[in-house]
């Protein structure tokens, strides 16, 4: 967050609501370390009176910036470390991570050993944390999750940030982030969740309910890069965040697949990947070891080497924090030092700190974020939006277990990619927004995320709509959307009623009325208030044709006139109708209905609406797409 | 299925919350009775689900839930697994 918010424009010094400091975000994580700077109180006043949670205190206290802390340990098992069992404190970092990223104070100097220098914060840092603990090591059971939406939406928070998920059942209610996210809606809480880090592979989301807002990782100016200086004067550069300094000494340097640990019968075959236990000790001491792996050389740390090397087809955006010195190279440079290595009598190298280059190409989706189209509703566009997600420094757990054994750094502060770590991104924004329009509903406060994104491009974005949603979040323009797509709980359940699986039974226990389905059925996703459009066209069809009604609210100027402009690729006709809508007073809602005709000979076509009125502009994606 | 290896935790989704908290512990009861064999050791509620919407954890037979998922006041059944951070 260093680079973060000041890259999608939201810089520390803008104008804030008083009522941020009213705000509560729930965060369902891994915990939270309390005494990082991020959370300290000064400044705070009591929590707001909406707030009815709890604080359970053991080895941990909360304040005025955390103002609840629950740990659920429901589902864990046996393979659980016992020692943090009954805190909600964070043992592992990540929830320490997403809370600060989401509303962490500001932290001027914050790095990671020099790294990513700057004032790390949080995107509502006035606003208050309520913290759950779900997850343990790396798992999040079910119950535990649930548990925790159940307390988080009685606690009366106004944001829910969920930075994890996993396999989403076809039917939303076996599924326990869409059954709470539901619930939650239907309380005025706007849930964010990851879109998970499957990517690029299609239909990859983690996280699919239409009722919360999911959210994309995307890059940054700020990439982080190693410089590697061999024998014969060659430099390349490669990537990684390599926090040491080997002051440019050139150290001897071998090929793992040279240095088998034959004592423990290990071949070539093996010890060229590096691993633990596969190296010969005295061979790779104060040496530097070229690998042939993307991951963390921990063989290459445990037995002595004064660094690393890693040659790899898919550098890929997260950027690895390895234990000793390392870069990770593409295969055309590892090759060449693999070369250098086995054409030179005594070869030598050294690798430098890394350091920071303007990445000129960002914002880039991440290749690992996970695409869309959802396999549950295609015609609802997921991922929702994008978020920076790749080497964010926010605030960690100094008890993180290090990747390697035996590397005892302490970190205040880490660099990590996912996106869990956009996703905050967004909770931080929604509060934001929420700080200024208290009383606007989950879907007003996504739709005015939504409809001011900054658009990204499908010439440089693989998988276009499917990757990024609407674009890139520009919190600054929210607060100001012109108009709104609103939708509440009946809009959800005539939704649900033409959707398979959902029956007037199921749907009455759910929402606790006699609503009935034949009476309020949406005949299809696409009659959603939704703030995107997408068209699935059957598998093997050409032709386009279908049609979307919507409703706007008028929330900026009481009296004003938006014409309808759509951009549309060849081949398709776009059309509003009525192309032009006139408000008289704040709050009118009016109705358009958008069609889409056309032919289609890729998978997916790009286009866009913008109700324009000359002082704002709202956008929407229109994804058409071939199942 | 008497085998205590069979048994599983699941969720049970019941919808929107009961605003009587005890008369909900007794509906679950009520509902694992139902599903087991009556010579079986009786079931109990692991945790409920009660501030926000309805539902208990418990452990079952993949039977048991089957049956679990089919009676009245049941919106879902599903096993208790993990999910990942992100």
């Amino acid at each position: 967050t260093t680079r973060s918010w000041d890259f999608i424009g939201f810089p520390q010094q803008l104008e804030r609501a008083t009522t941020e400091s009213d705000v509560i975000i729930g965060v369902l994580d891994s915990g939270i370390w309390p005494e990082s700077d991020s959370f300290n109180d000064k400044g705070f006043g009591p929590p707001p009176s909406k707030w009815k949670g709890t604080c359970q205190a053991s080895n941990f206290t909360c304040n005025n910036k955390i103002i609840g802390a629950r740990y659920y340990t429901a589902g864990i098992d046996d393979s659980v470390s016992e020692e943090y069992l009954k805190s909600p404190r964070d043992s592992s970092g990540h929830g320490t991570h997403t809370a600060s990223t989401a509303a962490g104070n500001p932290i001027s100097r914050a790095s990671l050993f020099g790294l990513g220098q700057g004032t790390a914060r949080g995107g509502a840092p006035s606003a208050r944390i309520a913290v759950y603990k779900v997850c343990w090591g790396e798992s999040c059971f079910l119950a535990d999750i649930l548990a925790a939406f159940d307390d988080a939406i009685a606690d009366g928070l106004d944001i829910i940030s969920v930075s994890l998920g996993g396999f989403s059942d076809q039917n939303y209610f076996r599924d326990v982030i869409s059954i709470g996210s539901f619930h939650a809606m239907r309380n005025g809480i706007l849930t964010a969740l990851s879109a998970g880090n499957g990517g690029p592979q299609l239909s990859s989301l983690a996280n699919i309910s239409p009722w919360a807002i999911t959210v994309a990782a995307s890059t940054i100016d700020r990439k982080f890069v190693t410089k590697v200086k061999l024998g014969d004067k060659t430099t390349c550069e490669g990537t990684s965040l390599n926090t040491f300094d080997l002051k440019g000494i050139l150290y001897p340097i071998i090929y793992g697949g040279d240095a088998p640990n034959t004592k423990r019968g290990k071949d070539e075959s093996e010890s060229r990947f590096c691993g633990k236990g596969t190296l010969d000790k005295k061979l790779v001491k104060g040496k530097i070891v070229l690998c042939d792996s993307g991951t963390e050389p921990r063989g290459a740390f445990l037995d002595g080497a004064v660094g690393a090397l890693m040659q790899t087809q898919d550098l890929g955006d997260l950027s690895p924090f390895p234990s000793l010195p390392a870069s990770f190279l593409d295969l055309q440079d590892g090759a060449y030092v693999y070369n250098y290595i086995k054409s030179t009598r005594t070869p030598t190298a050294t690798i430098f700190k890394s350091h920071e280059i303007n990445d000129t190409l960002a914002p880039m989706v991440a290749s690992f974020s996970s695409r869309g189209p959802d396999l549950v509703t295609p015609e609802i566009l997921k991922p929702d939006i994008t978020a920076p997600g790749v080497s964010i420094l926010a605030s960690w757990s100094p008890i993180s277990p290090p990747e390697v054994e035996g590397d005892n750094r302490k970190l205040q502060f880490n660099i990590v990619s996912g996106t869990s770590m956009s996703c905050p991104h967004v909770s931080g924004a929604a509060a934001y927004v929420k700080s200024f329009h208290p009383t606007w509903s989950p879907a007003a406060i996504r739709s005015a995320l939504m409809t001011t994104a900054k658009q990204l491009s499908p010439r440089t974005n693989r998988d276009a709509e499917f990757a990024y949603g609407a674009g890139q979040i520009d919190p600054s323009k929210a607060v100001n959307p012109g108009l709104i797509y609103d939708a509440n709980e009946i809009d959800y359940v005539r939704f649900l009623c033409g959707q398979k699986g959902y029956t007037t039974r199921t749907l009455r226990l759910i929402t606790g009325d006699k609503s009935s389905c034949s009476e309020t059925t949406y005949g299809t996703a696409r009659d959603l208030n939704y703030p995107s459009f997408a068209l699935s066209v059957p598998p093997s069809n050409t032709n386009v044709s279908g049609s979307f009604k919507r409703t706007v609210t008028n929330v900026g100027l009481s009296s004003s006139t938006y014409k309808a402009i759509i951009t549309a690729p060849q081949g398709l006709k776009i059309q509003a109708n009525p192309n032009v809508l006139s408000f008289n007073y704040l709050g009118q809602k009016q109705t358009f209905v958008l069609t889409v005709e056309g032919t289609i000979e890729t998978y997916l076509l790009s286009a866009s609406l913008v109700w324009d009125d000359g002082k704002f502009q709202v956008r929407s994606p229109i994804a058409v797409f071939n199942a | 299925s008497k085998n205590p290896d069979d048994l599983k935790t699941y969720i049970v989704y019941t919808g929107s919350n009961m605003k009587d908290e005890g008369s909900a512990l007794s509906i679950y009861t009520s509902m694992l009775q139902k599903v087991s064999d009556s010579n079986a050791k009786p079931k109990s509620v692991l945790h409920h689900y009660k501030c926000s919407f309805g539902g208990f954890v418990a452990k079952l037979t993949e039977e048991e839930a089957d049956t679990m998922a089919g009676l009245d006041g049941v919106v879902s059944v599903f096993p208790n697994e993990k999910k990942q951070l992100h």
